[in-house]
């Protein structure tokens, strides 16, 4: 099972949205995806019709003993599971920084996951901060993939984050943690800035940047009102495409193994 | 002073890009104004083109006994002063946590700012996180000025900040915080999911909720490129002209006293 942590510090760049859309593309493609949405605000979770109560998110797995069995839901999708988000999660950023081994707490609840070979892929929507949830994440990832919008500020984020990363990989928290992707998202080629933005990241970072980036269109927040996925609720729209497109590129680059 | 905290836990939805463009529309018209950028990830001081290096940021005064004074820079703009942001803040969320008064320890640095009556205004931009810095900056606000994009997850977020202001003035930590108003931001009129949204935001929140709403214009995002407020980038541009309105409406909502 590979752990893929969608994660940027900048907010607002579409990570809850390529978990919502990269998770549903991969699971009608036939991957088993466990979705774990781990912001607080649970976007991630209502966007696909799974609002949390309390007790239903990893908080008492991450902070007490609740077993993680209990926390796994089915969807919809006969390959998609999801362990969806609820407010109280955002106690762990005040209750895991006690515990002494807190970065790896996460990575410690899954590993019965990795080890059962019940999922292919676990996708984890992370929160835009840097607190313990995020770096929890990175610390019990595989991969990293990265959304970014195409603007300056999101330039700033991308340094932000890759910066992290290698902290995660070099300090020895997480050494094998790879740099998954970097997926522009919210396109809009017709501004020059928005192009500008995308050549420089591709200058930098060549074919780590997906080849296609994501479309703005307003299927996107109209879908998630909805509580559908993009697949569910436009198919044959232009996001809807783009991310079924990043799913088959992200299944070719994944390890035969 | 009033201390207006700009803030909203729900990501990229023009926090930074609203405490740049009223801190300067205000200052340009006669306020005296301290923008505090209390966001690790420091937008609004490169957005303005005041990067700080370690050591520059409020860190040590929160964290420590440095001076206030020391952390006051003044801008190009005559009524402007910056306490810029740097990642050394993001040490708050962890040290803060472990001492006594951590939420109002913001409030007493700010403290001889409000009786010195230096500046009219103290403008905070937040990180879009449940934190401690975005807590303490509630604890420390006179009202809060809530940015939001016209995006069915943004009514996720409004209630949520919402929410947070009634549980942080009834708790007693800060029982005089006001609404200070919402925004809508980023408005593409076009879209009849962004207009269904504002509409109902306003039925819900009446006069609360500024009568402009701010377009969604790339001028924004090349401002910052070229780490300058919009007045001075693109001053007849929509985005520009809105937030020249939004500063005259909050002006004329201020108490005379
Ligand atoms: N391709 C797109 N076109 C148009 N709107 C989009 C697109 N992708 C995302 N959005 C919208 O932009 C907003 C932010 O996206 P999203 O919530 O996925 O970002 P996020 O990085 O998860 O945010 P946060 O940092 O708050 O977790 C949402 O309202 C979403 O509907
Ligand atoms: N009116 C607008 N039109 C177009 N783009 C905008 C507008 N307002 C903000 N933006 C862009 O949207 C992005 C997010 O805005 P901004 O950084 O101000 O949000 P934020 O709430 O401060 O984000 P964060 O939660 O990461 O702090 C930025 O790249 C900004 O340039
Ligand atoms: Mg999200
Ligand atoms: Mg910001």
């Amino acid at each position: 099972m590979k752990i893929i942590a969608i994660a940027n510090q900048k907010g607002g760049v579409g990570k809850t949205t390529t978990a919502i859309n990269l998770s549903t593309c991969l699971a009608v493609a036939g991957a088993r995806v466990l979705l774990l949405d781990l912001d607080p605000q649970g976007n991630a979770s209502s966007g696909l019709g799974h609002r949390a109560a309390e007790g239903q998110s990893l908080y008492s797995v991450l902070t007490g003993d609740d077993p993680l069995e209990g926390k796994i839901q089915t969807t919809r999708f006969e390959n998609l599971s999801i362990i969806p988000a609820q407010m109280e999660l955002a106690g762990c950023e005040v209750e895991l920084v006690r515990s002494a081994n807190h970065l790896v707490r996460l990575r410690e609840v899954l590993e019965p996951l990795k080890r059962e070979r019940r999922f292919d892929y676990l996708l984890i929507d992370c929160p835009p901060s840097l607190g313990i949830l995020m770096t929890s994440a990175l610390a019990a990832a595989d991969g990293l993939l990265i959304p970014m919008q195409c603007e300056y500020f999101g330039l700033e984020g991308l340094a932000r984050i890759v910066d992290i990363h290698d902290q995660i990989a070099t300090s020895g928290i997480n050494p094998s943690v790879t740099l998954e992707g970097i997926l522009m998202t919210m396109y809009d080629g017709r501004t020059s800035h928005c192009r500008a933005v995308v050549e420089e990241v591709r200058r930098a970072f060549a074919d780590l940047v997906y080849p296609i980036n994501i479309p703005r269109s307003i299927a996107v927040a109209e879908s998630q009102s909805f509580e559908k996925a993009l697949l569910e609720y436009d198919p044959h729209g232009k996001a809807s495409q783009a991310y079924k497109q990043i799913a088959e590129i992200f299944l070719s680059r994944q390890d035969p193994t």
